[in-house]
């Protein structure tokens, strides 16, 4: 997966992301649900036909998220996160991002509780707000926060690029979608980023790739421009 | 080329079991089906799978929190599966994390 969390010259903070899965089937299930509550839409996530949790949702007017897989992982980790979950009632990470849609207060509120609640697996979560400087990749272990790495327009860190690795690693793998999509949000530059520029830096190759089943647009600010397009298979 | 998913909408002020209805008014149940067991074989090892319906058969009304233990009964129900296969299919998404 790749997310980007990004803020322009005027304090916009757009947040996109690709969801990459190796299944192709996963393309033919994808849906946007509307959660309503009082009359209202409380927030609106992407998810797949039969899956109760969400790797990407917005809460009107607060905040945005999504959550990327962190590591390699064999498959006896998923009995361990099988018997974590049920035994030791760690909540599953789409379910804990689904739970901070809904009950989160606003941007400060949904890191917290994003980086605190115990959770089955390691992830990323990227969250953005809907307020100028509100934007922030968290990198999780299933324990807690390993590390928040927050946007700092004023410094330069108008944009946080996250894959599948910490940040704060060199990538020296064959993986280039970091690097490709940093170079792409330098070249578009601050004063151009919008949602726009942000789906098309996440439809260059090889940021968008055979796996990528759906990019994802979105920004707190402007619920209604909340856009999810499933991807073409290669 | 890009197409965009259906959306639907999930009334949170309904009955667990049954809000999540308006996704068989979307999608076909016995395309669901096939698709839900694909994706378990693919990404659950067949004794993970039997050996979960054991604790659900056990413990089931014990592990899933609310509200989601009820929509995954609810979703079941509308699969025409055992909940443990329902259990399974959330798992073999959630995979995406491994």
């Amino acid at each position: 997966c790749t997310s980007i969390v990004a803020q322009d010259k005027h304090g916009n903070v757009y947040h996109g992301r690709n969801l990459d899965y190796r299944y192709p089937a996963l393309r033919k299930v994808t849906l946007n649900v509307n959660f309503w509550k009082n009359g209202k839409i409380a927030y609106t996530g992407t998810t797949f036909a039969g899956y109760v949790g969400l790797w990407t949702g917005q809460s009107p007017y607060k905040f945005t998220v999504s959550g990327d897989q962190r590591g390699k992982h064999h498959w006896w980790d998923l009995w361990k996160t099988i018997v974590s979950a049920f035994l030791m009632k760690r909540t599953p990470v789409s379910w804990l991002a689904r739970e901070t849609l809904e009950k989160a207060e606003d941007f400060q509120d949904a890191v917290l509780r994003l980086s605190k609640v115990p959770i089955i697996a390691d992830v990323y979560y990227i969250v953005g707000g809907a307020r100028p400087g509100e934007g922030a990749v968290i990198t999780r272990n299933r324990a807690g926060p390993a590390d928040i790495w927050p946007l700092e327009p004023l410094s330069g860190g108008w944009f946080r690029v996250e894959t599948n690795f910490d940040h704060w690693v060199p990538n020296t793998g064959k993986d280039k979608r970091r690097e490709a999509a940093e170079k792409a949000m330098n070249a578009t530059g601050q004063e151009h980023v919008n949602m726009d520029s942000l789906f098309q830096v996440l439809s260059l190759f090889p940021v968008c790739n055979w796996k990528t089943v759906y990019t994802t647009t979105m920004s707190a600010a402007s619920p209604e421009n909340y856009t999810t397009l499933i991807r073409p298979p290669a | 080329s890009d197409v965009s998913p259906p959306t639907i909408d999930v009334n949170l002020d309904d009955d667990p079991q049954v809000r999540w209805a308006p996704l068989f008014q979307v999608f076909d149940t016995d395309f669901l089906k096939r698709t839900a067991q694909e994706m378990i074989d693919a990404a659950i090892p067949k004794w993970i799978h039997e050996a979960l319906i054991s604790v659900m058969n056990v413990s089931e009304p014990f592990i899933l929190p609310e509200p989601y233990g009820e929509e995954l009964r609810g979703m079941s129900s509308h699969f025409g599966s055992n909940l443990s296969d329902i259990v399974m299919l959330n798992f073999a998404y959630e995979a995406n994390a491994f």
